[in-house]
This record gives C-alpha cells, structure tokens and sequence, in this order.
C-alpha cells in the first residue's frame, strides 16, 4: 500500500488527511486473524468521534487493554473461538491468546490495507519504501478474529457476521475462503445474504487455487468475489551463473551479501538422500553436499521461505528457488533469512540443466532493490483462483481483480516477516501475495464508495466497482494473465481490474435487492427449506406459476451457457440464450447506446441488444434491456468472450460476457 | 457422546417458535436440551442468520433436524486463509 493508491489512481494529496466533514460514517468489519493495535496505521489523528450508530465493542484480554487498543479508527476488537477449540481442542496460550491480538500477521495486514491511517516512510527492510495507507483512510476498522493456528471455522465466522452487522459496519472483508458449496450450506454465502439485505456489501477473496479451471471459492452472486493481479512494482534479484548468463528473479532479502563473483552451485535433487529432495523439503539436504554453496531448490509442497530456512540450516550459503509449471513465470517476493531469490519456470530450467552439465558449476544472486513502472501491469496472478463458477455456472465469477502481489501493509509483532518461527525479525510492515490481499482493497474501495453514496446499495456499489473496471492497457492491448502469457479471459479477471475513480461516478449501475436474490433462488429449484435456512425464515415461496430464470437475476457480468448439439445432425444448429437487465441512472439526464463485441473459437456469436439506446431524464430511473446471444453449437467445453458496452459519451457502462458450451 | 460431539449450525423457523417462548433463545435452548441435557450450545444467532450452533453426536444432530422449527443442521466446517 505504498504503492497501490497511485496504482489506482488515489494518490490525491486531499486524500492523505482524514477530515470530519459531511462525508458518511463508515465501518468495515474484517473477519480474520485479529490486529496489532499497537502499529501507527491504527493512529486515528484526524479522525472524528467514534459514531454515534456505532455498537459494537473492544474485548478486554489479558494482553489487549481495551482503552489502549481501540481510539476512533480501530473502533472495535473481538473475537470468537468456541467452534474452533470445539474442533481442535484449547487454544495453545503459548503460541496465540484467547483475545483479539493478532499472532499471525494475516489480519493486521488486510484490515490496515482496507483502511489503515497514512504511515510515511514505511517499508520492509527498505523495499517498497513510501507513505503505507488503507484505500479508505476516513474510514473506521472493527476487527472479529475468527482465524486461529489451526484455521477458521463457520461457526465462528457466523457469529462474527451476526455480531459485526449487528454493530453497525457498512463493508465485511472476509479474506478466507472453503470448498466451493451449495449457497444453502455455506456459512459464508448465508451470512453475506442476510447482510446484503441489510445494506452491508461483503467482499471476499476468490481463493489462491488457480491457474486451474472452476477453482474458485465464495461464489455467492450476493458477495463480491475478489481475484488479484500485480502491481507495477518488482523486487528484482538477479541470477548470475558461471557460465556468463543472467536470469531475473524476486527476494526481498536483506542482510549480508553474497560474493559479487559467483561460487559453487549445486541442484538439490542432487545434494539429497531423498526423492523429493529437489523440493528442500525439512531434513532432506546433505550438509556435506550443500555447505557455503548457492541450493537450486524447487517450489511445491512446503513453504518458500522454510525452503531457504532448510537451505540455511544444511550450511547452504544461498537459494535460488525455481518455479515449476504450476506457478510458471509467476514471481512472489519473500523476505528470506538467507540470500535468496525466486525465478521463473524458463530460468529455472536453464539454471537445472547447467547445474547438472556443467562439472563446476558457480552462481551468485545479486539484489536489486525496489523498481516501480514495471510494465505490463496490472497481469492477473497464477494463483488467482479461476472460474467458470462450479455451484452456478451462469453467474461469473471472479467478479473482478485488485492488486494482490507482493502488497506491503501492516504486520503483527508476534513473529517475523516470513512467520517461521526460528525468524526473530520484528517488522511494522510486511510485503505478502494473496487474494487474501486484494479482498481488502476492494473492501476499502467499496467503503469509499459508501462514504461518496450512502444510499447506494451493495449491489450499486459491486455494479459501479464491476462496470467501470478495465480490460486493457492503455497501449490497447489486454491485460495479461501471467499463468500463461496470454490475455486474460472474464474467467481469469471477471469484469476487468478495478478502478476507483471511474467507479465513483458509474453513470448506470445494475441494482439487486433481496427479493431479486430469492428469486435467483427460485431458478436454482432450491426448496422451500433451504430458501428459509438461507434467508432467516421470511415469509417467501417460489411461485410455480412464475417463470424464474437464472439469466433474469439483474447481475452487472454475464455468463451464458450454450447446451451442445448431440446428435451430428445438428452441428449446423444455432441456439438463442436471452438475458434480462435493469439498469438504474445514478448520473444525470443522458442518452446511452449499446455496442456488443464476442470471440469465438470455432464460431460466430451474433448479439443483439434490445432496444439499443436507453434514455433517461432524471437520477434514479430505470430501464430494461434484453440481450439475445445466438451461437452455433460447439464441442463441449468450448468457451469464448466478450464485451457488452453501454456509453453516453462520457461513462462507459462495461459487462464482461463468458461464454460456454456444456 | 462427549468424545463422538462435533459442533454443528442450526437453522431454525424463527417464525414457528411456539407462543410459550418469550424470547427466541429460550427456545433454541429448549429444542436442544429436548435431545440432550448435556449438549453444548456454541453461539446463538439473530442477525445474519437465526438458530444457533451447539456440539452435538451425529446422532442428535439427525434427530435435531426432524425437530419442528428446524431448517438444517449443518456441520460445523473449515475455512482457510486465502
């Protein structure tokens, strides 16, 4: 966050000054691992007295004093653990205490992203040095602590959500994520759904399962589904082999430097008793094998930065650690305990194969510090969990991505910057990758909104967030998806990479309320029970004489689905899917028309836009469209893209569209 | 059924509590302790959800779903850190 409000364009100097004035209240609530209220992005100097709808409450703990802990921008702090020690047994005091205090480091850095107050000269160890700030700085954290060693459980997470709404937050960050589940049995979607009614929009991270296909997670179309992307921003650590080649690589390292000349390189599949040794695995490594050498290590199984402590602890003198196919050329910078550094899958074969050929091979890493203007950026992350959505299909998932790459934000003081715990390090601020970190820059750029239009709903605010976001580089070209030098699709990005200023004033937004969500619910055939357990027991059924359809639910993305032809004689066939869409002015008089592209693989996809110009008068009215999307059939599992666009000449009102062939 | 107990979610009929209860959580109580005296309630939710989350024997928890006012017994699941 030294980085990211310029990334996205907030870095106005009024920003950097919280003011009382007639801007909203708002509070978003962060479901995870606690705070460490001691750190300077909890300064609440600026700020205004804590609101008067305000509810809810900071826990007094052994090792957290209330009247020290909470001031007017950490306004709550509270925690629940009964499901978990239910289910794992007592909390070990000794590693993690029974109060908010945050012994991870995950929750401290999300809720501070969301909204911490502006810190100057931040940095860890030097890299990403800069003024650190949450995306809204007026904004007030409540923090619920539901995460602990172990892992976080739904009943703990329910009850978080309960109370947090019941206090009073505006925004939920939830940065966590299980099994991709029917909404009637997720915890989550349950708990977002009765929020949502009552005017709390809930952001959630699309879970770090990618590239793989259907790999998301929180897929509720009631919650906003956060995948990530980088930042224009790298920690470059350069490769130099004996041979006179050079490969880049990432490391936030800092401390003692290796030689500038390089020294003995071994591969550690070859320096290791064990099959999976090549992976640094702990206890794998032969001493005598590895001792004052630079270890190729390859990534998977066990954690990058154990892998360097294993590294360090056989005697090696350096790691270069090597991406397999899985994570590609996807590089994710780690504050490691020894000089290290992360390449690409190319760089970590050419490295392999001259450390295997070659007789004496030498290499050392030299560190590069801090680059900004890294371009192409944003590209979508390799991790970024990927759709098509697995419980419904016809509603796109992600919604959209943020950045979510090497992000530096507050950290706990409980342990160091990698989380191991032989790392006596203590740092305020840490650099980290997950969606986990792009979730609450869309929390606090949704509390922005909040604040701008109070009397939006969350669907209003997940439109404007989604309609405006981007698809392309302003050279014209797509954004990129690093899993596979490619362009993204709406499956790898959803609507595109967010942009705040542009979402400020949307011109049009698709608004949904909780009705409109029922009957979504309808479509899916849920019963009469599971539509109840979902929505609190109110008084609702699903009309047998009404026709519900998935593609009717006013959603601002569209995701059609084509049924293939089975028998050959209807491969020349063409089949028809329409959508239904409101959308509400929230701009001035205007007229918009409509323009619809698609590609294809294999076939042309005609669309139609009906009608295709859209006049409004005044703020809040409504119009409706439909849209007629009509393919050939396709093999199954064919997919393809597109872009519905609605423009007044000064908005432009963007859906993404994924197509698929089942 | 201490040791076999595993925490589960229950979604209740708030609308179909009986007019004997004044208050919704005595009613939660009294649908739980119908199965098991022994039976640990959890939490009690009102806001994003209305039912409770109690440590329960699979057993109980069948039974507990036949209960009236009873929408789903949902077991207790995990979620991960993203």
């Amino acid at each position: 966050t030294t980085r990211t409000p310029e990334f996205l364009g907030l870095d106005l100097p009024a920003e950097l000054v919280p003011e009382s004035s007639t801007i909203a209240d708002v509070v978003i609530g962060v479901l995870d691992t606690g705070v460490w209220p001691e750190r300077n992005s909890f300064d609440d100097n600026g700020l205004g007295p804590v609101p008067a709808f305000w509810k809810g409450e900071c826990v007094a703990a052994k090792d957290f004093d209330p009247t020290k802990a909470c001031n007017r921008k950490l306004i709550g702090a509270r925690f629940f653990s009964k499901g978990y020690e239910s289910s794992m047994g007592p909390i070990d005091e000794s590693h993690e205490s029974r109060s908010p205090r945050d012994a991870d480091g995950h929750g401290t850095h999300t809720s501070t992203t969301a909204a911490g107050s502006a810190v100057t000269n931040a940095s860890l160890l030097g890299y990403a040095e800069g003024t650190a700030r949450g995306m809204a700085l007026r904004a007030r954290i409540s923090v619920y602590k539901v995460c602990w060693a172990g892992g976080c459980f739904s009943s703990d997470i329910l009850a978080a959500m309960d109370a947090a709404v019941n206090d009073g937050c505006h925004v939920l960050s939830l940065s966590l994520g299980g099994g991709a589940a029917d909404y009637y049995r997720d915890s989550v979607a349950i708990g977002a759904f009765n929020a949502m009614e009552k005017g709390v929009l809930v952001s959630c991270s699309a879970g770090n399962a990618g590239p793989g296909t259907a790999t998301l997670s929180n897929l509720a179309p009631w919650i906003t589904t956060v995948g990530a992307g980088t930042l224009d921003r790298d920690f470059p650590a350069y490769v130099v082999l004996g041979n006179g080649k050079n490969y880049t690589g990432v490391s936030l390292y800092s401390g003692k430097l290796l030689p500038s000349t390089p020294i003995a390189l071994v591969y550690a599949g070859n320096a290791t008793n064990s099959s999976n040794g090549n992976l640094c695995m702990p206890g794998t490594l032969l001493p005598e094998k590895v001792a004052g050498k630079v270890v190729l290590c390859e990534r998977g199984i066990n954690a990058r930065v154990q892998k360097g402590m294993v590294v360090k602890d056989a005697g090696g003198a350096g790691m270069i650690l090597a991406n397999t196919a899985t994570n590609s050329e996807e590089l994710v910078a780690d504050a490691h305990l020894l000089p290290a550094t992360l390449i690409g899958e190319k760089a970590g074969n050419a490295v392999k194969a001259y450390s295997i050929s070659d007789p004496n091979p030498t290499a050392t890493i030299i560190f590069g510090g801090t680059k900004v203007g890294v371009s192409p950026s944003p590209v979508v992350a390799a991790f970024s969990s990927r759709g098509p959505n697995s419980v419904t299909p016809e509603i796109l998932k992600p919604d959209l991505i943020a950045p979510g790459v090497n992000i530096l934000a507050g950290w706990t003081g409980a342990v160091g910057p990698t989380g191991l715990p032989t790392d006596s390090r203590r740092v305020e601020f840490n650099i980290i990758s997950g969606t986990s970190m792009s979730c609450p820059h869309v929390s606090g750029l949704a509390a922005l909104l909040k604040e701008e239009h109070p009397d939006w709903s969350p669907a209003a605010i997940k439109s404007a967030l989604m309609t405006t976001a981007y698809v392309k580089y302003q050279n014209g070209d797509g954004i990129l998806d690093v899993a596979t030098g490619q362009e993204a699709t709406p499956f790898d990005l959803g609507a595109g990479h967010v942009d705040p200023r542009k979402a400020m004033d949307p011109g049009l937004v698709y608004d949904l309320t909780a009705q409109d969500y029922l009957e979504f619910l309808c479509a899916l055939n849920y019963t009469s029970l599971q539509i109840a357990a979902m929505s609190k027991d109110r008084n609702f059924s699903c009309d047998s004489r009404k026709n519900y359809a998935v593609s009717k639910l006013n959603y601002p993305s569209f995701s059609v689905a084509f049924a293939t032809a089975i028998a050959s004689a209807d491969e020349s066939a063409s089949a028809t899917v329409t959508h239904e869409r409101t959308v509400t002015n929230v701009g001035s008089s205007a007229t918009y028309k409509a323009t619809a592209t698609a590609k294809v693989d294999g076939g042309e996809v005609k669309i139609a836009v009906e009608p295709a110009v859209l006049s409004f008068t005044e703020t809040g009215e409504k119009k409706s469209y439909i849209v007629k999307f009509t393919a050939p059939s396709l093999p199954s599992g064919s997919s393809g893209l597109g872009r519905l666009e609605w423009s007044d000449g000064k908005h432009t009102v963007a859906s993404a569209i994924a197509f698929t062939w089942t | 059924a201490a040791a076999e107990r595993a925490s589960y979610i229950v979604h209740m009929a708030k609308t179909q509590m009986p007019p004997r209860f004044t208050e919704h959580s005595h009613w939660y109580d009294a649908s739980l302790r119908s199965i098991s005296d022994s039976a640990d309630l959890l939490y009690t939710y009102d806001t994003v959800a209305h039912g409770f989350s109690a440590l329960l024997t699979p057993a109980e928890a069948r039974i507990l779903a036949r209960h009236p006012g009873v929408l789903s017994v949902l077991p207790d699941t995990p979620y991960y850190l993203h």
